[in-house]
């Protein structure tokens, strides 16, 4: 594992106990999109099906079972928590996300490695990633005010992304067998996907100002 | 597995 990868990986879970934090400290998840918590979720339920036939590492292991309840926790409390419930933002979390949902599944039955059950639920979880945090961005766009716990859930999670694109590239050169086409271009099509927010948070950062997103 | 391609990213 190289240093991109494992940086990735450290940023996922920086963003993921920030937002329990958000949800635990605050008692509130306003600003955080239900219907993204629920894709990612979906995410890796249907990515670590490989639990049950591989062992690759113990830090394999406990990374995706760490992922899988984590994004389990946060749907249940956004859902049924009495005091986190009241302030999830339904009626600015409108994204369709069922037409995500449909389209990364037809895309993982016409382009996959393999026609198999896990391997076409591995490319269904590829691309369902990739897409995703829109609901989640949609939502912000809509509030405009960003608070600074959820800005910076939406900052590390980018920037996992990015590490991993560095990562891919570094084991292309490193690695000549490394060919993962779709979880690649999937990859690139996700972090162009917070191009816009980064631009946003740079210059926030830089103004040392709160985030705000146009309208 | 000998099936399956191992998936070492997470």
């Amino acid at each position: 594992m190289n240093i991109f990868r494992f940086l990735g990986d450290m940023t996922h879970l920086i963003s993921i106990l920030i937002l329990l934090l958000k949800i635990y400290a605050t008692k509130s998840c306003s600003g955080i999109s239900l219907k993204t918590q629920e894709l990612y979720a979906l995410v890796f339920l249907t990515r670590y099906l490989d639990l049950f036939t591989d062992f690759i590492s113990v830090y394999n292991t406990v990374m995706k079972l760490v992922f899988i309840a984590s994004s389990l926790a946060i749907v249940w409390c956004m859902r049924n928590h009495p005091l986190v419930r009241r302030s999830y933002d339904k009626q600015l979390d409108t994204f369709r996300h069922y037409f995500l949902l449909l389209a990364s599944f037809l895309l993982a039955l016409l382009l996959h490695e393999k026609f198999a059950f896990q391997e076409v639920l591995w490319a269904f979880s590829i691309y369902l990633e990739a897409v995703a945090i829109l609901p989640q961005l949609v939502l912000l766009q809509r509030s405009g005010n960003v608070d600074n716990l959820t800005g910076q859930y939406v900052f590390f999670l980018g920037a996992y992304r990015a590490l991993y694109i560095f990562n891919w590239i570094y084991r292309y050169f490193i690695d000549p067998h490394f060919t993962r086409w779709i979880a690649c271009v999937s990859g690139l099509v996700q972090t162009a996907l917070y191009a816009d927010f980064f631009y946003y948070y740079f210059i926030s950062w830089k103004n040392n100002a709160k985030l705000q997103l146009p309208a | 597995s000998s099936t399956r391609e191992v998936k070492d990213e997470l």
